[in-house]
């Protein structure tokens, strides 16, 4: 029986509405530790993973793992059907064919019930765990999500080059070109509004633009974005959550 | 042009 109480609907609207436009079939897989998912998209580049640690929900039971396999524009539909505030409690039992979402709004009184049909989803299990990386930039997300909404007018590929002491983004296009250079610094009122870069190696890659305004939507979920940076390596695009993250593995272009 | 690998080549089926 699983039994997972968000104390704010908006959490996972939000979650599901960061990762909805790039894949749609998912398993989530529900444990004592929480829910998570892994999906791939259907040109089978981008990778998301999930994971909503227990700490995230208000109350959580998992008696016993159960996948939820869903349909996500199927599921984000029902979930715009409760408001942000509501508290959302998932129910399942432990051999699911739908899932229940309860949304309350405990000032009003007032209990909205959905059942969304699950189905069986065959998706392979991707080993994602271990991998070593150049470098880590930290840096604000709506920073990062205008850098890639800007450069992508001019291109449909993004070069990020990283250095000690600065990170550049480059876009080369027909109609010309455009580059933004972020420097890391330490804001002490604003922790949030901070960069922060470790480098073990400088790298240069390259990026589908395509994939980044998809990973970009993840913005909302945190104010700061991870990106984790290798040379011929899948990138790592993480965003935070309270308990849990959000996480797109992207990998660099190629020259052939 | 540089080409886009999937992800599959570089992560292993668990």
């Amino acid at each position: 029986m699983l039994e997972a109480k968000f104390e704010e609907a908006s959490l996972f609207k939000k979650v599901i509405d960061s990762f909805k436009d790039c894949v749609q079939l998912v398993n989530f897989n529900c444990s004592e530790h929480g829910i998570a998912a892994q999906a791939v998209d259907d040109s089978r580049v981008l990778l998301v993973s999930l994971s909503i640690g227990t700490e995230s929900f208000q109350d959580f039971r998992c008696d016993r793992n159960v996948t939820l396999g869903a349909d996500l524009s199927s599921l984000s539909k029902i979930l715009r059907c409760g408001n942000n505030n509501d508290n959302l409690t998932l129910i399942a039992d432990d051999t699911p064919d739908s899932l229940l979402l309860l949304f309350e709004d405990t000032k009003k009184d007032r209990i909205s019930e959905y059942s969304l049909k699950l189905m069986d989803i065959d998706a392979d299990f991707l080993d994602i765990e271990g991998m070593q990386y150049d470098t880590t930039i930290t840096m604000p997300s709506a920073e990062f999500a205008k850098v890639v909404r800007d450069l992508n007018q001019l291109s449909d590929s993004l070069n990020i080059l990283v250095t000690k002491d600065t990170v550049k983004f480059v876009a080369e296009g027909d109609i010309g070109s455009g580059s933004v250079i972020v420097k890391p610094h330490t804001d002490m009122d604003k922790p949030d509004d901070s960069v922060k870069v470790e480098l073990d190696k400088p790298v240069d890659l390259t990026f589908g633009s395509k994939y980044l305004l998809d990973i970009i939507k993840g913005a909302g979920l945190s104010n700061q974005i991870t990106i984790k940076l290798s040379s011929e390596t899948p990138a790592l695009f993480e965003f935070g959550l309270q308990s849990g993250y959000l996480q797109f593995f992207l990998a660099p272009k190629f020259n052939e | 042009m540089p080409s886009q690998p999937t992800i599959s080549k570089f992560f292993k089926a668990r």
